[in-house]
């Protein structure tokens, strides 16, 4: 298989990326 | 997501290990196409025996690959490890790469989530089979320390029930309010799970998918692993990171694009869950064996146990004089022996009896500490000089001797032959000078006898003439 890289276009993300997962 | 659990007891399953089963090498892996209300849904689920020997959390393209922020295809780090069977592990960061949560690899700790609360799915030394929420002090526990261990997000099943409401609160409540996290769960996607059944198996699973359009979402993955027996299990990455490789070839169809919008890439993913041949615990048997189909066989005659890293010399146990090493007992001042269990003999002591006494006149020593004080008994051994000059002493004293018996016996004979030679002579002379004479009448002879023999005296008759 060498098609290339994956575009990494299909995102599952549990938490919102812009709170970065700050801790309370 | 929210608290950091530093110390204490959380949440989380033990099962136990299954009993070991040499030979067994157990791994089936099941394909299905299955409906998830009125969708098909492709995908994996394998199951494999003795996990402590045959599962492994592996670093982005091998060893070093968290701390370097690497990110390598499942493919790429399967094949280096030698997978039988590969998945994408737990979390990362699409931008940098960094590894997300616990990670330990084949007994290394190469990424701690500092007692963040997320489900864990990991291995201990023993073989348990670890499921849920751990404080940062269980996840660095020494006593029986994690040899594999990976985070995820979401525990699915819990001691035979699902337990994602419960998680969710747990994980994250605030999520909940922004729609986030329970848009994560709810969504239908490509999804990838791992977990235990009731007999100790590992469980992998992978389910085909593309986020919104194909796939499943986490309430019907738990429902199926639910059917296959599943008793603990947490969700592990999806989305596009969801890939399964079987005997390091793609095995499944991954939902990124490639550059080329008409084809589909496998992404580059962080951390990787893998299923290989039996490996021992650890792998290099302390050392002292050699891992044959995951077992360890011990070098030397006094390695043992499943590790090959406890030291056994016999039921003797070296007698208590002792200590057992890899070459066999050591033995203690004073005794030596296989088993340590024989006194030092006479002018030897020191461990082993290894030291030669260094007494006067070889006398015999203290067998442990050498003394000369002390005797074990009244005589002392006979010195080498004192031998010798005894041997010498003899030796001229039996020459001596024999001299002077030679001499004496020379004069002796001398002697004798010169009172013989004495006695014979005078025995000689005196027959000579006083010997007896007898007379004979010669009678009849000329009719007369002689006139002298008519005065002859005494009554002597000697027929022989002198």
């Amino acid at each position: 298989l060498d098609s290339g890289a994956s575009r990494d276009d299909d995102l599952l993300l549990p938490y919102p990326r812009a709170r970065a997962r700050l801790p309370r | 997501d929210c608290t950091r659990v530093r110390a204490g007891n959380r949440e989380h399953e033990s099962w136990p290990p299954p009993p070991a089963t040499p030979g067994a090498g157990g791994l089936a892996v099941r394909t299905f196409v299955s409906h998830f209300r009125d969708r098909a849904v492709a995908g994996h689920l394998t199951r494999a025996v003795e996990p402590l020997r045959t599962f492994s959390v592996l670093e982005p393209g091998g060893p070093g690959g968290c701390a370097a922020r690497r990110r390598a295809t499942v493919e790429e780090t399967a094949r280096a490890a030698d997978c039988r069977v590969a998945q994408n592990g737990g979390f990362f960061r699409m931008n940098s790469g960094e590894c997300l949560g616990n990670v330990v690899s084949d007994e290394r700790r190469v990424s701690s989530s500092g007692g963040l609360q997320n489900a864990q799915f990991g291995i201990r030394r023993d073989g348990t089979l670890v499921t849920g929420y751990l404080s940062e002090e269980e996840v660095l526990d020494t006593e029986n320390p994690f040899v594999q261990l990976l985070s995820g997000v979401v525990w699915l099943i819990r001691n035979g029930s699902i337990y994602i409401n419960e998680s969710q609160a747990t994980e994250c409540d605030e999520t909940q309010e922004t729609g986030s996290f329970s848009k994560f769960v709810n969504v239908i996607s490509a999804r990838t799970a791992i977990g235990h059944d009731r007999k100790g198996q590992l469980v992998l699973f992978h389910a085909d998918g593309q986020t919104e359009q194909r796939g499943i979402n986490l309430w019907e993955m738990a429902e199926f692993l639910l059917k296959q027996d599943v008793v603990n299990a947490i969700n592990l990455d999806g989305g596009g990171s969801a890939t399964f490789v079987l005997n390091g070839t793609l095995a499944s169809y991954p939902s990124d694009h490639c550059q080329d919008n008409m084809w589909r890439c496998p992404r580059q993913v962080s951390t990787v869950v893998c299923v290989h041949e039996p490996r021992c615990q650890p792998p290099d048997c302390h050392g002292h064996g050699t891992c044959v189909d995951g077992h360890c066989q011990c070098t030397g005659h006094f390695w043992r146990g499943p590790g090959c890293d406890e030291l056994d010399c016999g039921p003797s146990n070296c007698s208590q004089h002792g200590l057992c090493t890899e070459t066999g007992c050591r033995c203690d001042a004073g005794w030596t022996g296989s088993n340590c269990s024989e006194e030092c003999p006479l002018g030897w002591h020191g461990p082993g009896c290894q030291r030669p006494c260094k007494c006067e006149h070889h006398c015999p020593c203290d067998p442990k500490t050498g003394n000369c004080s002390v005797s074990r008994v009244k005589q002392c051994l006979q010195p080498p000089e004192a031998t010798l000059r005894a041997g010498e002493l003899s030796f001229f004293t039996r020459t001596a001797w024999l001299a002077l018996t030679l001499a004496l016996a020379f004069l002796l004979l001398i002697s004798t032959a010169a009172n013989l030679s004495l006695l014979l002579s005078r025995a000689e002379r005196n027959r000579r000078l006083h010997g007896d004479y007898a007379y004979h009448p010669l009678q009849e002879m000329n009719g007369e006898p002689l006139a002298a023999e008519k005065e002859q005296p005494g009554g002597a008759h000697n027929p022989f003439k002198d």
